[in-house]
């Protein structure tokens, strides 16, 4: 996927 | 969660928090851009409204209020506490030449035509060119003071790392983020000559000076 939804890196 | 990102977080809280005792333990801001200072302050302000809605783990909260304290904290002394020290006739670089472009392609190209996505697209882009008036500045003074230069390298280093997380991550979970690598792309790229210059100089102990 890509960019998921939630960004889980800061 | 894995090593290159989180070397990647490391160096970027190191810069953070060199950058800030080096403003508080000498009392100056001398040859350090406020507008850049901003600029971050915004990108986190932009990047982590979801703070507190969306929880992924304690070390991703407790990184998100750090940088955002340490940002705010950093601005604060600039233009407040020792604003006597700023040096604001070599900081010129125009931000809304940044904020302005940054905010329209964020408007266009993004994964999702939500208000948060598109201000997380917006702090991805901006952060990109944000270091930009620093550099602008050192280029007009000519030199920086090693701290500064220890401070850009870490910089630097932190989304270059994060490139070889993006790499690491697409290998292993097929997972990439086309917005987040190009826009780390063009960041570290404009660090190069920066990181020509740090490692032919100042790891050879001389004065980070630009050629005039």
């Amino acid at each position: 996927p890509s960019g998921g939804e939630t960004h889980d890196e800061l | 969660m894995n090593i290159f990102r989180l070397l990647g977080d490391l160096s970027h809280l190191l810069a953070i928090i060199i950058l800030l005792l080096k403003i508080w333990r000498t009392r100056s801001c001398a040859g350090v851009s406020g507008k850049s200072q901003i600029l971050f302050a915004l990108v986190f302000t932009t990047r982590y409204l979801d703070l507190f809605t969306n929880f992924i783990s304690m070390y991703n909260s407790a990184m998100k209020l750090i940088y955002l304290v340490c940002s705010y904290a950093t601005v604060f002394l600039m233009y407040f506490k020792f604003k006597a020290t700023y040096d604001s006739n070599h900081d010129t670089f125009r931000m809304e030449f940044l904020v302005v472009p940054v905010g329209g392609l964020a408007f266009l190209v993004n994964h999702d035509f939500t208000p948060l996505e598109i201000l997380w697209t917006f702090s991805i882009y901006l952060e990109a060119v944000a270091i930009l008036p620093q550099l602008f500045m050192i280029s007009k003074t000519g030199e920086a003071e090693t701290i500064t230069s220890h401070y850009l390298f870490a910089l630097g280093s932190y989304r270059a790392l994060y490139i070889v997380n993006w790499v690491f991550r697409f290998y292993t979970e097929g997972f990439f983020d086309l917005i987040a690598i190009v826009a780390g792309c063009v960041q570290t790229i404009l660090y190069c000559d920066f990181f020509y210059l740090y490692i032919t100089k100042v790891l050879k102990g001389k004065q980070l000076t630009l050629p005039a």
